[in-house]
């Protein structure tokens, strides 16, 4: 089993080898992705390790060589469909970033309840009536920006249409059966503790 | 000095516990805590070990006692004046969120480049032109909205401007000096890290 921090810094090295690859840098050094990164080398060595040998003994790593690998490991390759839970300020923000196409993923489906948005367009898609669910959608990935306070019952609703992994805006805990991915991203929390490391910084 | 993941746990116990108080509860076990966070009862107590004691020996925790504690540690009770760079479509969700304000914090600048938006509203402020800066401005937090290319420009200007903590949702390494606190916060990567788990539990 591959600890969690270790994939968490997965999308970091593809990022980084990424912008290596644009400037056709065929070899780095772990040295080198350190620098860029902000991680250190023994940490990016340490991390592939789990997933095989990749170094080149006194030379380095080839770039589009451990690119596509990560890509493997993350299936970056794949298309991965997604509904948007709630077309809000949080939500419309996401559906229109261009940046998650790169990682080839894409909205299908966008619900709300509120009647004014129903019909109305989002990016390219219309917004679905909330109510016209449970069905089964095809997607997999479920992106959840609705209000706190009805974020338990939209992520029930989201399992009975079929969605296996939720990206979770709410700020809430949600209760699902153990084989659903969930991810919480606290934006709130993440200003917090940014406070609290001013301050103590002070 | 205090671990960071314990300092991440404490907006999870704040929030926690403010439902605890709004529920009239006086007095909550770790165990209570367990259940609605999702965390360890033996973390809980861990975590309030590094700011002292709270529990009351076979009682448990008084609720509203604690929530003052930890607004204390965290700072919740003061003001924090915050500029926002970047009036995109992350950047107007974010100005736009009333919840940052139980937080005790306040948007009280928008800057952009773009010559359409600047002089328009985005809230109740009004949009400035960047090209006004650098000047001191009166916040300590700035959150950085601009598009990843410009990201290490705009970062220094803002540390020009008297700026000591960045929020950074650009998904680039900024490279300031040691005294600016830092938060990423990388949309990208946590879609990247939830498809991982997705496909890894496939
Ligand atoms: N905007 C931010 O910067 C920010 C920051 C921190 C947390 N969040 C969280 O992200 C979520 C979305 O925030 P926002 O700023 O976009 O809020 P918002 O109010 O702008 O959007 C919420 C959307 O959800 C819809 N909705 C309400 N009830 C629904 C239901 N039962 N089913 C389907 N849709 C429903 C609303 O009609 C609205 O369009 C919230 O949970 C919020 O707490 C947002
Ligand atoms: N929207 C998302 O869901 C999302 C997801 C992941 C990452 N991000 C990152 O967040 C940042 C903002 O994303 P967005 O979707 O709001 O982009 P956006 O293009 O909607 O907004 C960017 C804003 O920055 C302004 N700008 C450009 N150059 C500037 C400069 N030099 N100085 C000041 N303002 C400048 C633009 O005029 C625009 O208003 C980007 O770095 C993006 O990569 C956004």
């Amino acid at each position: 089993k591959i600890p969690e921090p270790t994939i968490e810094r997965l999308p970091l090295y593809f990022r980084c080898l990424s912008e290596f690859k644009k400037n056709d840098v065929a070899i780095v050094s772990s040295e080198e992705i350190a620098v860029h990164t902000g991680l250190k080398a023994s940490q990016f060595r340490k991390d592939l390790s789990y997933f095989g040998e990749f170094g080149i003994q006194g030379l380095g790593y080839p770039v589009s060589h451990l690119l596509d690998r990560i890509a493997g490991i993350m299936q970056l390759n794949k298309k991965h469909r997604a509904a948007l839970f709630g077309a809000g300020n949080l939500g419309a923000a996401l559906l229109h970033y261009p940046g998650f196409a790169n990682w080839g993923f894409k909205f299908t489906n966008v619900f709300d309840n509120d009647a004014e948005k129903v019909g109305q367009k989002l990016g390219e898609l219309t917004i679905e009536n909330i109510a016209s669910l449970p069905r089964m959608l095809d997607v997999s990935i479920g992106i959840l920006a609705v209000p706190a306070n009805v974020a338990d019952e939209t992520s029930r609703l989201m399992v009975k249409c079929g969605i296996k992994a939720i990206l979770n805006f709410t700020g809430t805990k949600l209760s699902l059966p153990e084989d659903i991915v969930i991810r919480n991203v606290d934006l709130t929390n993440e200003l917090a503790i940014l406070i609290y490391y001013l301050i103590s910084r002070g």
